[in-house]
């Protein structure tokens, strides 16, 4: 079972063979692939040695090869459905971000409690009221939700996410989620970037 | 020197605390903290070892002295100013994002290359147009830059913002951005959660 630090990472590598693949590079080291993120070669090899690929002695992997397997793996080639709840500013900006859906991810509607919002359309998203998410989710089987609702509401929509079935929560409130054991929740918390920015600053 | 991993934790511990402070909790131990946060009692008591207090024992730190010194720490009660460039959807709703000032970081002005941009107040910032970046930044002594532009512009404003005197960057767009050893960049990658979070799901 991959470490979740050798995880992240992945898609950090996946960018450089990108890169990579429109300067038309064949063949890809490890060495080179840390060289390019300040990462050591003993790293990115003992990452890479989760991906069911073998590179050639000398030449290093495939360019192609390397990018599709880290995509098989990281489920990006398939479609997970998720429904977003809280279509404010922060909302707003992931329902516009068309990359999530090369990362394997399409919102498939919005949810909000401000009755004007609902019938908005964004981005290609419909916003429904919240009082319709619970139905919504059960119909079309979502497995995902993302939370952009302010700290004091997230554990009330979170309630009402695994209350209607929503395995996984994306919690991009600075609030820490109370869920049963078995709902995987990922936190994205700008703050710790933040902190580590202005320290090394200092 | 407090480790970046160490470092990251401390705004989830300040998270926890402001929860308790809510909860006129008076004292707090690290078994507590790490109870709430699913970590190992030895981690938080390792983290909180950089931090310039002494718990009493038994009882452990006062909360509100807790509190203090981590903001006391991360610099949270100073203020650093920024300038952010890309106005667009994720730029803005950084804009929208009241709580950044309250770690210690302002967002002053923003910059854009759209010419109809330019002049727009958003969430009490102004909009300047990108040649007016290094003027601005230069007589400002602006020290931080933040970077929301498409990933295939995200070298040309790097290198705009470290001409211009820039030390910090905080990069949103997924490129690995070319810049001097003495500039700290700081990469915010999404798809290394969706990743993470997309992995536990399987
Ligand atoms: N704006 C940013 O760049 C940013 C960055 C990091 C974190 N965040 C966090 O993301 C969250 C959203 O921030 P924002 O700036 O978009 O706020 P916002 O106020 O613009 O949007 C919040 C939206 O959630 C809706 N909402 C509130 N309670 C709800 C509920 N119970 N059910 C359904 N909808 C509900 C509101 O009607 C509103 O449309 C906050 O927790 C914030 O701390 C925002
Ligand atoms: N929208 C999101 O939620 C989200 C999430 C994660 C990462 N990102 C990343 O953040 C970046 C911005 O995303 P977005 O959705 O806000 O895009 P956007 O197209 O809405 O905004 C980009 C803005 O940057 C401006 N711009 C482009 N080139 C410029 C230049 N050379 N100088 C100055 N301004 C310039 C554009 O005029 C535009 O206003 C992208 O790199 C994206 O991959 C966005």
């Amino acid at each position: 079972i991959i470490p979740e630090p050798s995880l992240r990472r992945l898609p950090l590598y996946h960018q450089i063979l990108e890169l990579e693949l429109e300067n038309n590079t064949e063949f890809i080291s490890c060495s080179k692939i840390a060289e390019m993120l300040d990462f050591t070669p003993i790293q990115v090899r003992k990452d890479l040695s989760y991906i069911n690929l073998i590179g050639m002695p000398k030449k290093g992997y495939k360019v192609i090869e390397l990018k599709d397997e880290i995509e098989n793996f990281l489920g990006w080639n398939r479609n997970d459905e998720a429904f977003l709840v809280g279509a404010g500013n922060l909302g707003k900006a992931l329902l516009s971000y068309a990359k999530l859906k090369d990362k394997g991810l399409t919102i498939t509607a919005a949810f909000d409690k401000n009755k004007n919002l609902a019938g908005e359309n964004f981005f290609g998203v419909t916003v429904f009221d919240i009082s319709k998410f619970q139905e919504l989710t059960y119909r079309m089987k979502i497995h995902i939700g993302i939370i952009t609702v302010p700290a004091p509401e997230a554990q009330k929509v979170a309630d009402i996410m695994v209350k209607s079935g929503i395995r996984g929560i994306w919690n991009f409130a600075p609030s820490k989620l109370n869920v049963p054991e078995k709902i995987i929740v990922q936190d994205v918390n700008l703050s710790s970037y933040l902190a580590v920015l202005s320290q090394k600053l200092k």
